[in-house]
C-alpha cells in the first residue's frame, strides 16, 4: 500500500532562531534535532530538543513543527501543524 | 553468468532539476538518456540534507542517528561503529573498487583517506584542479580574479588549464579501459564536484539559460507559518565575495531579483555542465563494450534551494534539500541488452537544440530513501542482500535500514529475455 511507504530525513539546529551555524552545527552544538515523516500525501516535521552527549532525542520537548499536504500544498508554503494541534484542520486538507 | 560491474555516479548538491524529472528548463540530455534506459525514482529523499552525514549514511546504509555523523567532524568506525560500506561489502565479495571525485565527503568523516582501505582497492583519486576551486579565479565586471559565488570561467585561463570534474572524467575512463581486460568485476564510483558551490563551470554553459529566460522560484518568500527552527539562513554563499558585495541582512535577506535569477542562471548551467561529463563517461562505457555488463546508478546525496521559501542552499528538511535522482541502469532488465554495435549511451550535445526529447524509461512513484543503495545495488548485482538491522544496531557490522528497493525491478519480461524473478 503506496501509503505505508515513509521516507524519513532529520536536521539538527543550534538554537530556536537562525544564527551564524544554524546550518552547519557542531555536534557539541546541537540543541534540536527535525526529523521529517514522509508519505505519499503529506510531510510532517517536528523540531525536538537533542542531547549532543546522549545521542537523544526528547520528543515531549517539542519546539516547533511542520505540516503540509502534498496535493494541497505541494510546495510546502502552508504550514498547518498549528491547525492540526488544535484539531481544528479543514477536512479537505485530510489526506 | 559473470558477475554485472558498477558503475556509480554522485552528483554534489544535484537536485531533480533535470528533463527526465519534468524539469522544462534545464538541458540535460544525457543523464536523460540514461533515465530512458533506466528504472527511475520519482520520490527519492536523503536522509540529511547535508554532504558527509548523507553520503556516510547511504555508503553505509545506516541512518544519521545510528552513524551519529550530523556534523563533518567524526568518523563513524571510531564513533559509532565499524559499519561496512557498500564498496567495501563488493571489495569483500570478489570486486575491484575504485572512488574518483567526491564519493566521500573529504576530511575526518571518511579518515582522511575516502575510507581507505577498507572501502578501495587502490587509494581514491582526486583531481589536481580541486584545490582552486574556492580561490580568486573568476573574472568579475571589474575585470579583477574573485572568489565569488557565481564563476563563469574560461577553461584556458583557469590555473592547470582544466576543472575538476572534467579531470575526474578523464581519470574514470583510463580506469574503465584498464578494467575492460581484467578478471575481475569493478565497481566504479565517480563523485562530480558541480553543481556544489561556488557556481564555476565553462561560461559557454551560461548561452544555454539567458537571463530573460529565468524566473525566480514560486515561492520566493519565507512562508509566513515557518518556525523559525526550520529556516536556513544560507551562510555559506554569504561568504563569497560577489554575494558580500549585496550587503544583505541575516538571516533572511532577500537577495534582490535579478541577483535571484543569475544564482538560479549559474546552478542550471552547472548542470547542464555535469551532464556533459556524466555523457562522455557513459559514451566511453558504450565505446569499450561495458554497456551489456554494468549496472549504472546515478543519484546525489541531497538537493538545493534556489530560492523556495526565501532559501539559497540544502541544510533544511523541505522537499527541494532533500529530494535527489535516483536512476538505475540494469543491463536486461530497465532496458533490453544492446545488440552487438548498438550505442546505448551515444554522447548528446546539450548545445544541440535539434536533439529530440528522450522516451522515458521506466517510473517508480513510491517514496524511498538513499538509504536502499546499499541493499538494492547488493541485490541487483547478484550479491547476498545484507539482513535488516536490529535496533540499535552500533555492534553490527554488515546490515541495512534501508528497505530493499529489488520488488521495483520487476517488470514484464523484456523481449526475449528469461522471464525476470523477483
Amino acid at each position: 500500500n503506496p501509503r505505508e511507504l515513509v521516507a524519513y530525513s532529520q536536521y539538527p539546529r543550534p538554537a530556536d532562531s537562525p544564527q551564524w551555524n544554524s546550518d552547519k552545527p557542531s555536534l557539541k552544538d546541537i540543541k534540536i534535532m527535525g526529523y521529517s515523516i514522509r508519505t505519499i500525501d503529506y510531510r510532517y516535521t517536528v523540531w525536538v530538543g537533542f542531547s549532543p552527549q546522549e545521542f537523544l532525542a526528547n520528543f515531549s520537548d517539542i519546539h516547533a513543527g511542520e505540516l503540509y499536504f502534498v496535493d494541497s500544498d505541494p510546495l510546502q508554503d502552508h504550514n498547518v501543524y498549528n491547525d492540526s494541534q488544535g484539531g481544528a484542520l479543514p477536512w479537505s486538507l485530510m489526506p | 553468468a559473470d558477475a554485472l560491474n558498477v558503475l556509480l555516479i554522485i552528483v554534489d548538491d544535484l537536485r531533480p532539476s533535470l528533463g527526465c524529472y519534468g524539469d522544462k528548463l534545464v538541458r540535460s540530455p544525457n543523464i536523460d538518456q540514461l533515465a530512458s534506459h533506466s528504472l527511475l525514482f520519482q520520490n527519492a529523499f536523503a536522509q540529511q540534507a547535508v554532504c558527509a552525514p548523507s553520503r556516510v549514511s547511504f555508503l553505509t546504509g545506516r541512518r544519521p542517528d545510528t552513524t551519529r555523523l550530523y556534523d563533518f567532524s567524526s568518523y563513524w568506525r571510531v564513533h559509532a561503529g565499524n559499519f561496512s560500506t557498500i564498496p567495501q561489502y563488493f571489495k569483500e565479495n570478489g570486486y575491484v573498487t575504485l572512488s574518483v571525485g567526491k564519493v566521500f565527503h573529504p576530511g575526518v568523516s571518511s579518515n582522511h583517506s575516502d575510507d581507505s582501505p577498507y572501502s578501495w582497492s587502490l587509494p581514491a583519486y582526486h583531481p589536481s584542479s580541486e584545490k582552486y576551486e574556492n580561490t580568486k579565479t573568476c573574472r568579475g565586471p571589474d575585470g579583477e580574479l574573485h572568489a565569488n559565488l557565481l564563476c563563469p570561467v574560461d577553461v584556458a585561463d583557469v590555473p592547470e588549464g582544466t576543472l575538476p570534474d572534467k579531470q575526474s572524467t578523464e581519470q574514470a575512463i583510463r580506469l574503465l579501459e584498464k578494467m575492460k581486460t581484467s578478471a575481475s568485476p569493478f565497481f566504479l564510483a565517480v563523485g562530480y564536484h558541480k553543481p556544489h558551490i561556488p557556481f564555476r563551470y565553462p561560461k559557454e554553459f551560461q548561452k544555454l539559460y539567458p537571463l530573460e529566460n529565468i524566473t525566480l522560484a514560486p515561492d520566493p518568500q519565507v512562508p509566513a507559518g515557518l518556525p523559525p527552527v526550520a529556516y536556513s539562513p544560507w551562510m555559506d554563499i554569504r561568504q563569497r565575495e560577489d554575494v558580500q558585495a549585496l550587503n544583505l541582512s541575516v538571516p533572511y535577506g532577500p537577495v534582490p531579483a535579478d541577483f535571484q535569477r543569475k544564482i538560479r542562471q549559474s546552478y542550471f548551467a552547472s548542470v547542464s555542465y555535469v551532464d556533459t561529463q556524466v555523457g562522455q563517461l557513459l559514451s566511453a562505457l558504450d565505446e569499450l563494450q561495458l554497456a551489456s555488463s554494468t549496472v549504472v546508478v546515478l543519484t546525489s546525496d541531497h538537493g538545493w534551494a534556489l530560492g523556495e521559501h526565501g532559501e539559497w542552499a540544502k541544510y533544511s528538511n523541505f522537499d527541494v534539500t532533500t529530494r535527489v535522482p535516483l536512476m538505475f541502469y540494469v543491463p536486461g532488465r530497465t532496458a533490453p541488452l544492446p545488440e552487438a554495435g548498438e550505442k546505448l549511451f551515444p554522447y548528446i550535445d546539450p548545445f544541440d537544440s535539434a536533439s529530440e526529447p528522450m522516451e522515458p524509461g521506466q517510473q517508480a512513484m513510491d517514496l524511498v530513501e538513499l538509504l536502499s543503495l546499499f541493499p538494492t545495488l547488493a541485490g541487483l548485482a547478484g550479491l547476498r542482500v545484507p539482513p535488516r538491522c536490529p535496533i540499535p544496531s552500533f555492534h553490527v557490522q554488515l546490515c541495512r535500514e534501508g528497505q530493499n528497493l529489488l520488488k521495483h525491478f520487476q517488470f514484464r519480461a523484456v523481449e526475449g529475455d528469461p522471464p525476470v524473478h523477483a
